[in-house]
């Protein structure tokens, strides 16, 4: 993964604003990257979430890892934070636990052409107020909650 | 939050975040 | 006899809480303990004796069983609270201060606050209407 950071870029992409793009071909089941940022527990990702709001941040970069702890990426962390979400995504997202720590680690479902930009499903929580989903696949669902 | 924060840090490992004594409490 | 509660309901599951129920220790961020017993009546009171050999802070004071077990007592509406130091109290998150506050008069003994000390928190409810 470290070593393939390099072949990685962030970019203006077509479905929101920034994206990860792949700089050469990657075949599925690799490993792309891991998602870094903050540990930070329940309680206060809940704080952190309604100060983002009020400045107008959002909360997409905060990643539930479990009951108990979000990765929070707004303002530390690595380029993952620049992947877009997809209803048909060309990855996917994992927890995986090395040497007691756990890790997201974001690794593709199938093979990424050289240009392509990286993506996967958020799998947001459904909730009220929707925010709608600008990622073009034709099964798009329309929102991303 | 743009892709050049100014105050944004890049992180080559996950951290563990060292919660302050006044966290919760409401800043006037 | 009055202790800080074993149940998950009562003390934040993260909590260390002596087997006699009578100290308690967290780390990584506040959390709460309430006690065995509630009240809704009288005139109750309860000494909080501090060893600050320990690095960190407390915040200690009252608050009804809606009081949230992962933040600091005094960050809900549901609870009130003083802090060791500086010597503050809270209720809702916020600075409580003037004689408006919940006890007036308190906070500059507060600041004082030193390894050994004895605070004493009361509480008066009048009989419920």
């Amino acid at each position: 993964m470290r070593s393939r950071k390099n072949r990685l870029r962030f970019a203006r992409s077509k479905i929101h604003d920034w994206g990860l793009f792949a700089l050469e071909p990657i075949d599925a089941g690799e490993i792309v990257i891991e998602y870094i940022g903050e540990m930070i527990r329940q309680k206060v990702a809940d704080h952190r979430e309604k100060i983002y709001e009020k400045s107008g941040i959002g909360s997409s970069y905060l990643f539930r890892i479990d009951d108990d702890n979000i990765i929070d990426a707004t303002k530390a962390g690595n380029l993952a934070r620049f992947i877009n979400h997809c209803c048909d995504p060309n990855c996917n997202a994992k927890i995986i636990t090395v040497d007691t720590q756990k890790k997201i680690v974001i690794y593709a479902n199938k093979p990424v052409a050289e240009g392509e930009e990286i993506t996967y499903d958020y799998k947001f929580p459904i909730e009220e107020d929707k925010i709608p989903c600008l990622c073009g696949a034709t099964a798009c669902r329309g929102f991303l909650n | 939050w743009s892709a050049f924060a100014p105050d944004f840090r890049e992180l080559d490992e996950n951290v563990e975040y060292e919660e302050m004594e006044d966290e919760f409490d409401m800043v006037e | 006899p009055v202790t800080l509660s074993f149940e998950v309901t009562h003390t934040a599951p993260q909590m260390k809480l002596s087997p006699d129920g009578l100290t308690i220790f967290t780390e990584k961020g506040y959390r709460m303990s309430k006690a065995t017993h509630g009240v809704y009546e009288g005139c109750w009171y309860y000494e909080v004796k501090f060893h600050s050999n320990e690095k960190g802070h407390a915040r200690v004071g009252w608050s009804q069983i809606s009081g949230d077990l992962q933040a600091p007592c005094g960050c809900d509406v549901f609870s009130y609270s003083f802090r060791d130091s500086p010597g503050t109290l809270f209720h809702q998150s916020a600075h409580v201060k003037g004689n408006d506050a919940f006890s007036a008069g308190y906070i500059d003994m507060l600041d004082a606050i030193e390894d050994g000390d004895v605070l004493g928190i009361m509480i008066n409810l009048p009989p419920p209407t």
